[in-house]
Protein backbone atom coordinates (compact mmCIF):
# COMPACT_ATOMS: atom_id res chain seq x y z
CA UNK A 1 0.00 0.00 0.00
CA UNK A 2 2.70 2.64 0.79
CA UNK A 3 4.90 1.63 -2.84
CA UNK A 4 0.55 2.55 -4.33
CA UNK A 5 0.63 5.63 -2.72
CA UNK A 6 4.50 6.66 -3.94
CA UNK A 7 3.25 5.39 -7.54
CA UNK A 8 0.24 7.77 -7.40
CA UNK A 9 2.22 10.69 -6.20
CA UNK A 10 4.75 10.28 -8.66
CA UNK A 11 1.54 10.52 -11.18
CA UNK A 12 0.37 13.53 -9.51
CA UNK A 13 3.14 15.31 -9.60
CA UNK A 14 4.13 14.20 -13.38
CA UNK A 15 0.49 15.70 -14.31
CA UNK A 16 1.71 18.45 -12.58
CA UNK A 17 4.60 19.42 -14.25
CA UNK A 18 2.62 18.98 -17.38
CA UNK A 19 -0.24 20.79 -16.31
CA UNK A 20 2.04 23.86 -15.30
CA UNK A 21 5.47 24.40 -17.67
CA UNK A 22 5.02 25.82 -20.77
CA UNK A 23 8.12 23.79 -21.90
CA UNK A 24 9.19 20.16 -21.24
CA UNK A 25 11.70 17.71 -22.28
CA UNK A 26 9.91 15.96 -24.89
CA UNK A 27 8.55 18.92 -26.67
CA UNK A 28 12.07 20.12 -26.45
CA UNK A 29 13.59 16.95 -27.36
CA UNK A 30 11.42 17.18 -30.63
CA UNK A 31 12.20 20.67 -31.80
CA UNK A 32 15.89 20.06 -30.91
CA UNK A 33 16.17 16.66 -32.91
CA UNK A 34 14.48 17.91 -35.94
CA UNK A 35 11.24 16.16 -35.63
CA UNK A 36 8.66 19.84 -35.37
CA UNK A 37 7.14 20.63 -38.18
CA UNK A 38 9.24 24.01 -38.13
CA UNK A 39 12.68 23.93 -37.19
CA UNK A 40 13.73 26.79 -34.32
CA UNK A 41 15.11 30.21 -35.98
CA UNK A 42 18.86 29.66 -35.62
CA UNK A 43 20.80 32.99 -33.97
CA UNK A 44 24.21 32.65 -34.41
CA UNK A 45 25.26 36.51 -34.80
CA UNK A 46 24.13 40.10 -34.62
CA UNK A 47 22.45 40.02 -37.65
CA UNK A 48 20.21 36.62 -36.59
CA UNK A 49 20.07 38.42 -33.07
CA UNK A 50 17.98 41.05 -34.58
CA UNK A 51 15.91 39.39 -37.20
CA UNK A 52 14.77 36.95 -34.19
CA UNK A 53 13.92 40.23 -32.12
CA UNK A 54 11.64 41.53 -35.16
CA UNK A 55 10.04 38.33 -35.83
CA UNK A 56 10.06 36.09 -32.90
CA UNK A 57 8.89 38.07 -29.50
CA UNK A 58 6.61 39.88 -28.83
CA UNK A 59 7.03 43.89 -29.40
CA UNK A 60 4.86 44.29 -25.77
CA UNK A 61 7.71 42.56 -24.00
CA UNK A 62 10.44 44.58 -25.24
CA UNK A 63 9.40 47.92 -24.14
CA UNK A 64 12.58 50.41 -23.48
CA UNK A 65 15.27 47.88 -24.51
CA UNK A 66 15.67 48.06 -28.22
CA UNK A 67 18.41 50.89 -28.19
CA UNK A 68 20.35 48.83 -26.07
CA UNK A 69 23.51 47.12 -26.80
CA UNK A 70 22.64 43.57 -27.75
CA UNK A 71 24.03 41.73 -24.48
CA UNK A 72 22.05 44.04 -22.54
CA UNK A 73 18.64 42.82 -24.51
CA UNK A 74 19.55 39.39 -24.16
CA UNK A 75 20.32 39.47 -20.74
CA UNK A 76 16.68 41.70 -20.37
CA UNK A 77 15.24 38.62 -22.57
CA UNK A 78 16.76 36.31 -19.93
CA UNK A 79 15.07 38.00 -17.06
CA UNK A 80 11.52 37.66 -18.94
CA UNK A 81 11.89 33.62 -19.21
CA UNK A 82 13.29 33.64 -15.51
CA UNK A 83 10.14 35.65 -14.19
CA UNK A 84 7.74 33.50 -16.32
CA UNK A 85 9.32 30.54 -14.84
CA UNK A 86 9.64 31.69 -10.92
CA UNK A 87 5.95 32.32 -11.82
CA UNK A 88 5.35 28.50 -12.99
CA UNK A 89 7.37 26.54 -10.26
CA UNK A 90 5.04 28.60 -7.61
CA UNK A 91 1.99 26.93 -8.79
CA UNK A 92 3.96 23.39 -9.47
CA UNK A 93 5.02 23.70 -5.62
CA UNK A 94 1.45 24.41 -4.72
CA UNK A 95 0.65 21.46 -5.88
CA UNK A 96 3.22 19.32 -3.95
CA UNK A 97 0.91 18.02 -1.52
CA UNK A 98 1.10 19.86 1.45
CA UNK A 99 2.91 22.61 0.19
CA UNK A 100 -0.08 25.41 1.06
CA UNK A 101 -0.36 23.74 4.22
CA UNK A 102 3.12 25.22 5.30
CA UNK A 103 3.59 28.31 7.17
CA UNK A 104 3.81 31.21 4.75
CA UNK A 105 7.32 32.29 5.06
CA UNK A 106 8.60 28.92 4.84
CA UNK A 107 6.41 28.20 1.76
CA UNK A 108 8.64 31.98 0.46
CA UNK A 109 11.50 30.61 1.60
CA UNK A 110 11.52 27.45 -0.39
CA UNK A 111 11.04 29.15 -3.59
CA UNK A 112 13.24 32.03 -2.77
CA UNK A 113 16.09 29.18 -2.66
CA UNK A 114 14.64 26.78 -4.43
CA UNK A 115 13.50 27.88 -7.90
CA UNK A 116 17.32 28.85 -9.52
CA UNK A 117 18.09 25.26 -8.84
CA UNK A 118 14.89 23.94 -10.47
CA UNK A 119 15.41 26.60 -13.39
CA UNK A 120 19.04 24.85 -14.01
CA UNK A 121 18.29 21.65 -14.16
CA UNK A 122 15.41 22.31 -16.31
CA UNK A 123 17.13 24.67 -18.19
CA UNK A 124 19.56 21.51 -19.52
CA UNK A 125 16.01 20.24 -21.32
CA UNK A 126 16.05 22.87 -23.72
CA UNK A 127 19.63 23.19 -24.11
CA UNK A 128 22.47 20.67 -26.34
CA UNK A 129 25.77 20.87 -27.42
CA UNK A 130 25.23 23.51 -29.63
CA UNK A 131 23.10 26.06 -28.24
CA UNK A 132 19.53 26.41 -26.41
CA UNK A 133 15.75 26.66 -27.47
CA UNK A 134 14.78 30.43 -26.41
CA UNK A 135 10.96 32.02 -27.63
CA UNK A 136 9.10 29.04 -26.30
CA UNK A 137 11.19 26.72 -29.24
CA UNK A 138 10.52 29.21 -32.12
CA UNK A 139 14.40 29.85 -31.98
CA UNK A 140 17.41 28.51 -31.24
CA UNK A 141 20.46 30.14 -29.79
CA UNK A 142 23.99 28.81 -30.38
CA UNK A 143 26.11 28.69 -27.47
CA UNK A 144 29.23 30.03 -29.88
CA UNK A 145 27.07 32.81 -30.41
CA UNK A 146 26.57 33.34 -26.42
CA UNK A 147 30.77 32.55 -25.91
CA UNK A 148 31.34 35.89 -28.44
CA UNK A 149 29.46 37.92 -26.73
CA UNK A 150 31.94 40.82 -24.55
CA UNK A 151 32.33 40.35 -20.78
CA UNK A 152 30.94 39.37 -18.15
CA UNK A 153 27.67 38.47 -20.45
CA UNK A 154 29.59 35.76 -22.28
CA UNK A 155 29.92 34.07 -18.53
CA UNK A 156 26.65 33.76 -17.81
CA UNK A 157 25.45 30.36 -19.93
CA UNK A 158 28.96 28.57 -20.32
CA UNK A 159 28.31 27.34 -16.75
CA UNK A 160 25.23 25.82 -17.51
CA UNK A 161 25.76 24.31 -20.65
CA UNK A 162 28.69 22.54 -18.88
CA UNK A 163 26.08 21.19 -16.01
CA UNK A 164 23.68 20.43 -18.74
CA UNK A 165 25.66 18.14 -20.79
CA UNK A 166 26.55 15.98 -17.58
CA UNK A 167 23.00 16.53 -16.52
CA UNK A 168 21.54 15.36 -19.96
CA UNK A 169 23.92 12.18 -19.91
CA UNK A 170 21.79 10.87 -17.29
CA UNK A 171 19.11 10.85 -19.76
CA UNK A 172 16.29 11.75 -17.10
CA UNK A 173 12.62 12.49 -18.69
CA UNK A 174 9.72 14.54 -17.67
CA UNK A 175 8.30 12.27 -15.20
CA UNK A 176 11.71 11.95 -13.46
CA UNK A 177 12.26 15.94 -13.34
CA UNK A 178 8.89 16.05 -11.93
CA UNK A 179 10.21 14.29 -8.80
CA UNK A 180 13.77 15.77 -8.74
CA UNK A 181 12.47 19.41 -9.30
CA UNK A 182 9.73 18.56 -6.10
CA UNK A 183 12.79 17.35 -4.14
CA UNK A 184 14.74 20.63 -4.81
CA UNK A 185 12.55 22.53 -3.78
CA UNK A 186 11.29 21.13 -0.41
CA UNK A 187 15.34 21.21 1.21
CA UNK A 188 14.97 21.35 4.86
CA UNK A 189 18.06 23.47 5.10
CA UNK A 190 17.20 26.82 3.47
CA UNK A 191 18.64 29.20 5.34
CA UNK A 192 15.53 30.92 7.99
CA UNK A 193 13.07 27.84 8.17
CA UNK A 194 11.06 27.70 11.09
CA UNK A 195 9.32 24.22 10.09
CA UNK A 196 12.44 22.36 9.14
CA UNK A 197 11.63 18.92 10.48
CA UNK A 198 7.85 19.10 8.85
CA UNK A 199 9.53 20.11 5.28
CA UNK A 200 12.41 17.19 5.85
CA UNK A 201 9.34 14.58 6.24
CA UNK A 202 7.58 16.08 2.93
CA UNK A 203 10.64 15.77 0.87
CA UNK A 204 11.53 12.00 2.06
CA UNK A 205 8.27 10.93 0.57
CA UNK A 206 9.17 12.75 -2.26
CA UNK A 207 12.55 11.41 -2.88
CA UNK A 208 11.18 7.82 -1.34
CA UNK A 209 9.11 8.10 -5.06
CA UNK A 210 11.92 9.57 -6.54
CA UNK A 211 13.60 6.41 -5.74
CA UNK A 212 11.08 3.72 -6.56
CA UNK A 213 9.93 5.70 -9.82
CA UNK A 214 13.86 5.51 -11.07
CA UNK A 215 13.79 2.23 -10.49
CA UNK A 216 11.39 1.03 -12.31
CA UNK A 217 11.48 3.82 -15.06
CA UNK A 218 15.29 2.75 -15.58
CA UNK A 219 15.81 -0.36 -14.21
CA UNK A 220 19.29 -0.54 -15.91
CA UNK A 221 20.94 2.51 -14.37
CA UNK A 222 21.15 1.14 -10.93
CA UNK A 223 23.47 4.42 -9.69
CA UNK A 224 21.02 6.75 -10.91
CA UNK A 225 19.55 7.91 -7.80
CA UNK A 226 22.64 8.42 -6.02
CA UNK A 227 23.83 10.62 -9.01
CA UNK A 228 20.88 12.50 -9.04
CA UNK A 229 21.45 13.26 -5.58
CA UNK A 230 24.69 14.55 -6.15
CA UNK A 231 23.28 16.97 -8.78
CA UNK A 232 21.15 18.34 -6.23
CA UNK A 233 24.39 19.63 -4.21
CA UNK A 234 26.03 20.78 -7.81
CA UNK A 235 23.27 22.62 -8.54
CA UNK A 236 23.48 24.79 -5.09
CA UNK A 237 26.97 25.71 -6.15
CA UNK A 238 25.87 26.52 -9.94
CA UNK A 239 23.57 28.76 -8.19
CA UNK A 240 26.19 30.08 -5.84
CA UNK A 241 27.99 31.45 -8.82
CA UNK A 242 25.39 32.37 -11.09
CA UNK A 243 24.07 34.93 -7.69
CA UNK A 244 27.69 36.46 -7.72
CA UNK A 245 27.84 37.09 -11.23
CA UNK A 246 24.32 38.96 -11.47
CA UNK A 247 25.42 40.81 -8.61
CA UNK A 248 28.41 42.04 -10.40
CA UNK A 249 26.57 42.93 -13.42
CA UNK A 250 24.11 44.77 -11.31
CA UNK A 251 27.22 46.78 -10.12
CA UNK A 252 29.43 47.32 -12.93
CA UNK A 253 26.47 47.64 -15.76
CA UNK A 254 25.04 50.68 -15.36
CA UNK A 255 22.35 49.96 -18.66
CA UNK A 256 20.78 46.59 -16.82
CA UNK A 257 17.82 46.38 -15.05
CA UNK A 258 16.94 43.83 -12.48
CA UNK A 259 13.23 42.73 -12.20
CA UNK A 260 11.72 43.17 -8.66
CA UNK A 261 10.73 39.31 -8.66
CA UNK A 262 14.61 38.16 -9.07
CA UNK A 263 15.51 41.22 -6.89
CA UNK A 264 13.61 39.74 -4.57
CA UNK A 265 15.15 36.76 -4.81
CA UNK A 266 18.62 37.22 -4.88
CA UNK A 267 18.92 39.80 -1.81
CA UNK A 268 20.54 38.37 0.95
CA UNK A 269 20.78 34.69 -0.78
CA UNK A 270 24.09 33.81 -0.19
CA UNK B 1 7.27 39.77 4.68
CA UNK B 2 8.21 43.00 2.48
CA UNK B 3 11.42 41.85 1.42
CA UNK B 4 9.11 38.85 -0.58
CA UNK B 5 5.71 40.50 -1.40
CA UNK B 6 5.40 39.11 -5.25
CA UNK B 7 6.28 36.44 -4.05
CA UNK B 8 3.89 36.03 -1.34
CA UNK B 9 1.65 37.13 -3.82
CA UNK B 10 2.60 34.89 -6.35
CA UNK B 11 1.67 32.47 -3.23
CA UNK B 12 -1.28 33.68 -2.89
CA UNK B 13 -2.85 34.57 -6.20
CA UNK B 14 -1.82 33.07 -9.20
CA UNK B 15 -3.86 35.64 -11.45
CA UNK B 16 -1.98 38.28 -9.98
CA UNK B 17 0.15 40.04 -13.41
CA UNK B 18 4.35 39.97 -12.92
CA UNK B 19 4.99 41.95 -16.28
CA UNK B 20 8.85 42.96 -17.20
Amino acid sequence: SQMADLKSLAKHMFEAYLKNFNMNKTKARAILTGKANIPPFVIHDMETLRLAEENLVSKQAVNGIQNKEAEVRIFQRCQCTSVETVRELTEFAKCIPEFINLDLNDQVTLLKYGVYEAMFAMLASIMNKDGLLVAYGNGFMTREFLKSLRKPFNEIMEPKFEFAMKFNALELDDSDLSLFVAAIILSGDRPGLVNVSQIEQMQETIVQALRLHLHSNHPDAIYLFPKLLQKMADLRQLVTEHAQLVQKIKKTEADTFLHPLLQEIYRDMY
Amino acid sequence: KEKHKILHRLLQDSTSPVDL
